[in-house]
């Protein structure tokens, strides 16, 4: 699954998630299909998530809508609100993965509860980072 | 006062654990990956849109087969394809999505495209297939999102007998 969110000069936030699903699917199964709420969210009062991983703890779950409550709702902040969510709520149903959330202020967290996650960031400064590993 | 730019990616998480790729194969990971970054970056450096950016991003990513979705999407357990997509505004809330698509090259431009051009949030199947042949969308045949190694991987779990099993601990080693 790949994904991109964004927060552009005018303070907007955005998020895209594309998938092909799991190898071998069968039935229509949809269960790793970025339903908004669970893989893919973005709302100016909160933050722009997009997830990848095992798809259907991610519905079970709200991953996506559940990180941006959190945020509008409770107060934390966005890295809090992932830590929570991610190594939280997703893990303790079992799901694996992780997400990449970007916040009004622009904030970015990449989380994620696997070994590794293909991921790039743009950082304060605007540079331009790439990893795959969680120790990159 | 302008707000500052930010923006973040992902091609898939799981067991990718340092020696699974070759260096060759990580290397061309990461071009990858900073081509798709680099794609959104200009439109937001530039003073364009998030939407337009993550768009931009994801399609770049689409594009490579070293990712699952679009071109090098995995196969399903009849052999062929079904393309998932999902894009939301955070300006207005605004969203649209497309599961189980056939043959749309960019499925991001396809959910895009329900988002702005239908009245509806999500379509499925053959119904997102028929409301996508008449967006001027570029499509394919399904078989263009073949890819070899997603054929092997397929054959293989194929041969392990039996659907995927989706329980913790149980999952492909790559997935997402």
């Amino acid at each position: 699954t790949v994904g991109a969110v964004a927060l552009d000069r005018d303070g907007h936030v955005a998020a895209a998630t594309s998938t092909g699903g799991i190898t071998n699917k069968r039935y229509g199964r949809v269960g790793d299909t970025p339903l908004i709420g669970a893989g893919t969210w973005a709302d100016d009062r909160s933050a722009a998530i997009s997830a990848t991983g095992h798809g259907e703890y991610f519905i079970r779950a709200a991953v996506a809508h559940d990180i941006a409550a959190r945020c509008r709702y409770l107060g934390v902040n966005l890295h809090e609100a992932c830590q929570q969510v991610v190594h939280g709520e997703l893990k303790t149903l079992g799901g694996q993965g992780g997400v990449i959330a970007i916040a009004p202020d622009g904030e970015t967290q990449l989380s994620f509860n696997t070994p590794g996650m293909y991921r790039a960031w743009r950082d304060r400064d605007g540079r331009l980072h790439t990893a795959i590993h969680s120790e990159d | 006062m302008t707000s500052p730019i930010a923006l973040a990616i992902h091609g898939g998480a799981g067991v990718l654990t340092p020696g699974l790729l070759s260096e060759s194969d990580e290397n061309d990971v990461h071009e990858a990956l900073l081509r798709a970054i680099t794609a959104g970056h200009r439109i937001l450096e530039e003073g364009g849109s998030s939407l337009d950016a993550v768009e931009a991003c994801v399609i770049e990513l689409e594009e490579c087969p070293w990712f699952n979705a679009g071109k090098g999407a995995v196969f399903t357990h009849d052999g062929d394809h079904e393309l998932d997509a999902a894009i939301m505004d955070g300006t207005n809330c605004n969203v649209g999505a497309i599961a189980g698509a056939r043959y749309i090259r960019n499925p991001i431009r396809g959910a895009r495209a329900v988002m702005e051009k239908s009245e509806h949030a999500m379509l499925i199947s053959q119904g997102a297939d028929r409301f996508l042949a008449d967006q001027q969308l570029p499509l394919v045949s399904n078989d263009w999102f073949d890819t070899p190694l997603r054929r092997r991987q397929w054959q293989e779990q194929k041969q392990q007998g039996g659907p995927v099993n989706l329980e913790p601990g149980h999952t492909e080693k790559k997935f997402g």
